[in-house]
């Protein structure tokens, strides 16, 4: 464990806690892409599957189970309890534009080619492009709430730190994982025009509205 | 490249 990897952590766990008050606060899901969690849903499914075979630490285990716990808590009250909130007309990213691709990369590009191993790299590959349909959405809307640009804010904080704990570990161990490197790229890069709103505009009290 | 048995990273 370093110290990005913790700011990457702590970063993730804090966009997660901000949705969740966002929703809960506001009783609404409002400006929130569904499509989104259910693919985080199926990004820490996939990854940690391990969860009960391999223990790595109690930080590490409890991080999964609350990960796991809160995005489909998040799902829940997308779908059902704030159901009426739910903004479906504007959550229209096709995700199986997404899903069939990575899917198909996982098989070709990973470090082994053994199920639990590609199922981990099709949890890495579609995890960079699980904000896309959010991305999406805030684009059609043409807007989002300042909270929600708090939670997205975090969120690319998150694998932009993550970036910085591998090369802190190439230098420190010599630990170089090319598949998460090159996934969290891109991942960080889809956010980039996020990033220069929020620090644009957010950052100075204002909303983030974007030419429709 | 060093590749750890199982993923360790979140």
């Amino acid at each position: 464990m370093n110290i990005f990897r913790l700011c990457g952590d702590m970063s993730h766990l804090a966009a997660i806690i901000i949705l969740l008050l966002k929703m809960w606060k506001t009783r609404s899901v409002a400006g929130i892409s569904g499509k989104s969690q259910i693919l985080f849903a199926t990004v820490f499914t996939a990854r940690y599957l391990d969860l009960f075979t391999s223990f790595i630490s109690i930080y590490n285990t409890c991080m999964k189970v609350f990960f796991i716990g809160t995005v489909y808590f998040t799902i829940y009250l997308i779908y059902m309890k704030f159901k009426a909130t739910y903004d479906s007309n504007h959550d229209s990213f096709r995700v199986e534009f997404l899903i069939v691709p990575v899917g198909g990369l996982a098989f070709l590009v990973n470090h082994e080619f053994a199920p639990l191993e590609i199922i981990w790299t099709f949890s890495i590959y579609l995890e960079s492009v699980a904000i896309l349909p959010q991305l999406f959405m805030i684009s059609k809307t043409g807007e989002a709430e300042t909270i929600t640009s708090h939670y997205l804010f975090a969120l690319g904080s998150y694998r932009a730190l993550y970036l910085c704990n591998w090369i802190y570990r190439y230098y420190a161990e010599g630990f170089f994982d090319l598949i998460a490197v090159v996934a969290g790229v891109v991942q960080t890069i889809l956010y980039c025009d996020f990033f220069y709103l929020y620090i644009t505009k957010v950052m100075k009290g204002k909303k983030i509205s974007l030419p429709a | 490249p060093v590749i750890e048995e199982g993923h360790d990273e979140l």
